[in-house]
């Protein structure tokens, strides 16, 4: 299993070789130290990230870009697209059903779920708002793996609890609270707050 | 200064604690085995990460919450309140501005920042969006400190750039791009889609 940290970098040396590979007379290969030097990460920890793929450059010449590339998303598991359910029709979940960054990903938004009866029924970008009662129902038919948490806080550990009992195997929470899930379910958390509030006792401590 | 983790949890156990304040009946003190049990981490971790507050909690009866809550609230800086500039009033930037989570916390969004000049002049719950080009002298006269960036990614690098010109001494970045900030800016970066791609990893992974 690969270190957390090389996993979050393999996202943006992905990017990296995809403005590559979009260029005009674009070069076939890159070498550990330019990798490194456009994402801004040490040749020698380029390096042992890229060791992980089992992808070893060649001396001089460096990593063939298209070849990288390719094991990169495969590995990542964007060698296919992935349909992912949405639960929260408010102001974050619109941020996020109507984001066409998840889009270019192979990350499509192709439900999403809310309790408010003023709400459902609606849709954005074609991507309809159903009743939370139909989760299991839809999610099951449409053998959907990931799901968006974006409901109030106090709604958050239910909601999970109902994904994952309709077929959700990997979850990415946007509410401000801790989740609990299987072992074998995948969560990522995000917590602005909690970033804000870093912010904040970085310039209280530096009296700034 | 005190470990990232710690300052995570920081804001963890401060939740937990304001829960316990608005209880009615409320007691006094808690343990670091309550408060883990609360926060899910291990009394060990607690008892480590209060240590770094000074804090002496006393054998048996644990530390007093209303104590334990205030130093938590200094060390985070969040004894005052905190006006924030945001930049993009986009989908993201709007749920961003609108949200009440962070205005709890002493947050609060006072400007919006954008360059299309179909939104300039509009207000969302009161907050203006104004024109980019009166960034430096509505950051220096209102003299705000920190700003959320939630500009496209090929704008982010200059708006951070301008915003520091501005004045402005941390950052929150939702932009998917990496910035170059000087070493006493503070800065925080949040990648929803590092995150999806997180979870594609562990399910292409494990093969769900
Ligand atoms: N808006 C932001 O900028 C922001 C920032 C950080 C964190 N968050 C978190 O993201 C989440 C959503 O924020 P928001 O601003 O969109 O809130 P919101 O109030 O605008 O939207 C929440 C939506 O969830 C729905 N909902 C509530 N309970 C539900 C349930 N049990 N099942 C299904 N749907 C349910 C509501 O009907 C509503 O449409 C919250 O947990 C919030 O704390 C938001
Ligand atoms: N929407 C989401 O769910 C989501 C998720 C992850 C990351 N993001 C990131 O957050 C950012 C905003 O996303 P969004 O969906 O709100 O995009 P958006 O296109 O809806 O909004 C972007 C806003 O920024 C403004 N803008 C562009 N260049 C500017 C400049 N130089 N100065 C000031 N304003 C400028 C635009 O006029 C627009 O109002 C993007 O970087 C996006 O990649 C968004």
């Amino acid at each position: 299993s690969i270190p957390q940290g090389t996993i979050d970098r393999m996202t943006l040396y992905k990017r990296c070789l995809e403005n590559l590979l979009n260029e005009d007379n674009r070069r076939q290969c890159i070498t550990s130290s330019e990798l490194g030097k456009e994402t801004r990460f040490s040749p020698a920890t380029v390096r042992r990230d890229l060791s992980c793929l089992g992808q070893l450059g060649q001396r001089k010449v460096g990593y063939r870009i298209d070849e990288l590339y390719d094991t990169i998303n495969k590995i990542l598991g964007l060698d296919k697209a992935w349909e992912v359910a949405l639960v929260g029709a408010g102001n974050l979940g619109k941020a996020l059903a109507v984001y066409q960054g998840f889009k270019k990903l192979g990350f499509k938004v192709v439900v999403i779920f809310d309790n408010d009866k003023s709400k459902i029924g609606k849709s954005w970008k074609g991507i309809k708002i159903r009743d939370t009662r139909y989760m299991p129902e839809v999610i099951k038919r449409k053998k959907i793996k990931i799901a968006i948490i974006a409901v109030p806080f106090v709604a958050a550990q239910k909601t999970a609890d109902m994904l994952i009992k309709s077929g959700i195997k990997a979850i990415l929470n946007l509410a401000p609270s801790r989740l609990t899930v299987p072992d074998k379910i995948k969560l990522r958390s995000v917590d602005l707050a909690v970033k804000l509030e870093n912010l904040s006792y970085l310039l209280a401590r530096d009296k700034m």
